[in-house]
C-alpha cells in the first residue's frame, strides 16, 4: 500500500534492486520491500485512545520531550496536538513565540516544563522532508537542550 | 560494531560518505527480526547522542524516513542513483531506523504471522533495541533519544515508558514525536476547526456542523450520538479526505492519487475510526463535482 497523495515510487524502485538488497543483507528469500505493509496494516489492533497517561509518567520522570508539528497537515493536525499537550495539565513556563530559521519565523513554540509544542511553518506531514533546514536546527536544539 | 551488518558499498552513491554505516536484523520476540538501518554521526560518533527514529502507520516503513525525510541520502527520482542530504539529521547524531514492526518493510517473523497490537509492538522494539546494543556495547553510554512521526505518536511513548522503567543499560534523555497522532478525540476535534479556518468548509457547512453537534456546553464531532450531526461531519471529512486535497500537505500538490492502494487506507483506520466506516458508503458527492465547478 501506498499513502495517498505520496509519491515512494522511486525509493521502492531502489530498495528492491538485487544488489541494493545485498548490500543492505537482506536475505533473498523475503518478498519485496513496500513503503507500508498491507498484512501489518490489516491486522492491527489499536489499544491505546490516548498515551496522556503514558505522557505524564515518562515527564514525571524527567524527561525531555518535544512534540511538534508540520503545520499543513490534515492526518495529524497541529492544533490536536498543541490541545493534547495542553491537556496535560502542566504549568505554561513559556509563552506561545515565535522560533527564528535564516533569518525568517519558522512557526512558534510554547513550553510546560519539560516538554515542549512546537509547530512548524508551512511544512505537512513529514517536516523533514518539506522543511529541512527548520527541522534540522529544531532536532539539534531539542538534543543540546538549546533555546529555540 | 558489529563487523558483519556494516554495508561499506551501496549501488547508485557516487559520492563518499564521511560516516559509517549498518544495516542487518535485530532480534525482537519470538521468530521476529527487524531490519535496522544505523548510520554514524558526521561530527563525533561517539560523543554525540543515538536517535532512534520511527515512522507510523501502523505498518509503514522507517525506511521512508531514511530516504525522504532525515537520513544523509535520499534516492533520485530515477530510483537508480542517490544525492546527498545536507540537512541530514545525522549532522548532529548516529541515527538508528527500525523498520517494525515485523511484516514491515524488510522486517519479518519466522511463522509469517503479523497480527500485533501497540502493546506487544512497544515490548519487539524494546527488546530490539537491546539486541541493537549488544551488537553495538561502544554506543551505550551515548545519550539515547527516540524520535517519531504520525503513528510514531502511539510507538514513541510506549517505547519510551519501556527504555525508562526498564532493566536495561540505555541512558535515555527524551522522546520527541512529530505530527504524531496523540489522543483520536483530539485528533477528530481539531480537525473541524482546522478545516473550516483553512477555508475548506463554507458556511452553510459549519452553521450546520454547530446546530447538530454543539450545545451550550461545547461540540462533540468526535463520537456524537446525534445522526444528524454524524452526517455533517462525514460531509466535512470527506471533503479533507476524498475531494483530491493532499490530506498530509494541505498546499502540495496530490501525486500519483489514482495510485495509491485501499489498503493504505485500512492501516491508516486508526484516523477518524467513528466516521471510516461510512466514509466511502455515503451518497455524499460534494467535494469532487463542487472542485470541478471551482476550478
Amino acid at each position: 500500500g501506498v499513502p495517498p497523495c505520496i509519491n515512494s515510487t522511486a525509493q521502492t524502485n531502489w530498495l528492491n534492486r538485487g544488489d541494493v538488497r545485498k548490500a543492505l543483507h537482506i536475505p533473498a528469500t523475503l518478498p519485496p520491500w513496500d513503503i507500508c505493509s498491507d498484512a501489518v496494516g490489516e491486522e492491527y489492533h489499536v489499544l491505546y485512545s490516548t498515551v496522556k497517561d503514558v505522557y505524564l509518567k515518562l515527564l514525571s520522570l524527567g524527561l525531555r520531550a518535544l512534540v511538534y508539528n508540520g503545520d499543513t497537515d490534515m492526518a495529524c493536525n497541529f492544533l490536536g496536538d498543541q490541545w493534547f499537550v495542553e491537556d496535560l495539565g502542566i504549568k505554561e513556563t513559556s509563552k506561545y513565540k515565535i522560533w527564528i530559521y535564516d533569518d525568517q519565523v519558522s512557526g512558534f513554540y510554547e513550553q510546560f516544563g519539560n516538554i515542549t509544542f512546537l509547530t512548524v511553518k508551512g511544512a505537512g506531514h513529514m517536516v523533514p522532508q518539506w522543511a529541512p533546514g527548520p527541522a534540522l536546527q529544531m532536532f539539534q536544539t531539542f538534543l543540546t537542550n538549546g533555546s529555540y | 560494531q558489529y563487523a558483519p551488518d556494516e554495508v561499506t558499498d551501496l549501488p547508485g552513491m557516487t559520492f563518499k560518505p564521511n560516516y559509517r554505516q549498518w544495516s542487518g536484523y535485530l532480534k525482537a520476540g519470538q521468530g521476529k527480526f527487524l531490519h535496522y538501518w544505523f548510520v554514524t554521526s558526521q561530527h563525533d560518533p561517539m560523543k554525540d547522542p543515538v536517535v532512534l527514529w520511527l515512522n507510523g502507520g501502523p505498518g509503514c516503513s522507517s525506511l521512508d524516513g531514511f530516504l525522504s525525510e532525515n537520513g544523509p541520502f535520499h534516492v533520485n527520482n530515477d530510483g537508480a542513483t542517490l544525492y546527498e542530504n545536507v540537512f541530514s539529521w545525522n549532522k548532529y547524531a548516529n541515527m538508528l531506523y527500525l523498520e517494525s514492526p515485523a511484516g514491515v518493510g524488510y522486517s519479518y517473523s519466522d511463522d509469517q504471522k503479523y497480527e500485533t497490537d501497540d502493546d506487544k509492538v512497544a515490548a519487539d522494539n524494546y527488546q530490539a533495541l537491546q539486541s541493537f546494543f549488544v551488537k553495538f556495547p561502544n554506543f551505550t553510554r551515548n545519550e539515547f533519544f527516540i524520535f517519531g512521526e504520525s503513528y510514531g505518536g502511539i510507538y514513541v511513548p510506549t517505547l519510551s515508558l519501556r527504555v525508562a522503567t526498564g532493566q536495561a543499560k540505555i541512558n535515555f534523555k527524551g522522546f520527541s514525536v512529530g505530527n504524531g497522532l496523540s489522543s483520536f478525540a483530539l485528533n477528530d476535534e481539531s480537525l473541524i476547526y482546522f478545516g473550516y479556518y483553512h477555508g475548506l468548509f463554507g458556511e452553510d457547512l459549519w452553521r450546520d456542523l454547530n446546530n447538530n453537534c454543539c450545545n451550550k456546553e461545547g461540540c462533540n464531532f468526535y463520537n456524537s450520538s446525534s445522526d444528524s450531526c454524524k452526517t455533517q461531519v462525514n460531509i466535512a471529512f470527506n471533503i479533507v479526505y476524498q475531494s483530491g486535497l493532499n490530506e498530509y500537505s494541505l498546499y502540495l500538490d496530490c501525486e500519483g492519487r489514482r495510485g495509491f492502494s485501499k489498503a493504505y487506507e485500512k492501516s491508516m483506520s486508526h484516523l477518524f475510526r467513528n466516521y471510516r466506516k461510512t466514509l466511502h458508503t455515503n451518497q455524499f458527492s460534494g467535494p469532487r463535482s463542487s472542485s470541478v465547478s471551482l476550478s
